[in-house]
C-alpha cells in the first residue's frame, strides 16, 4: 500500500508501487 | 511481443515528443523467470528513448536487487520490446509527407 524509492548508483530512480489493477483482471 | 512473464507499460500519456518517458514494469508470471523472484510490486522508472539501452536499465534493476542476474536478459528484452512499440507508434503518428 506504500511506495518506496530506490536510487541506483548510476542515478536512476526506481519507484516501487502496487501492481496495476489490470494485472489482476488478466490472471 | 513475446510473453516474457514481465510486463512493461507506459506510465504516462505519450505526447510523441518527449525523449524521456515514464514506464512501469511488473512480473506477471514469476514462473517464467529463472531466478527466485521476490514480489516487490511494480517498478516505475524513466527511460530515454533517444540514448538509453534497455539492457543497461535491466542491469541496474538487478544491481538494485529487484531481479537476479540470470534474469537480466528477459527483463531487458521486455523493456526493449515495449520501447520498440513506442517508437513504432511514434513513427506511425508522424503525418505523411508535407
Amino acid at each position: 500500500s506504500t511506495t518506496a524509492q530506490v536510487v541506483h548508483s548510476a542515478g536512476r530512480r526506481f519507484i516501487v508501487s502496487p501492481v496495476p489493477e489490470s494485472r489482476l483482471r488478466e490472471q | 511481443a513475446e510473453d516474457t512473464g514481465v510486463r512493461v507499460e507506459l506510465n504516462e500519456e505519450d505526447d510523441g515528443k518527449k525523449s524521456s518517458i515514464a514506464l512501469k514494469l511488473w512480473v506477471e508470471d514469476p514462473k517464467k523467470l529463472k531466478g527466485k523472484y521476490k514480489d516487490t510490486g511494480a517498478i516505475e522508472f524513466t527511460f530515454n528513448l533517444a540514448n538509453e539501452d534497455p539492457e543497461v536499465v535491466a542491469q541496474e534493476m538487478v544491481e538494485s536487487g529487484f531481479f537476479l542476474d540470470c534474469d537480466v536478459k528477459v527483463v531487458g528484452k521486455s523493456i526493449r520490446d515495449r520501447v520498440a512499440l513506442i517508437k513504432w507508434r511514434r513513427e506511425r503518428t508522424v503525418s505523411p509527407g508535407n
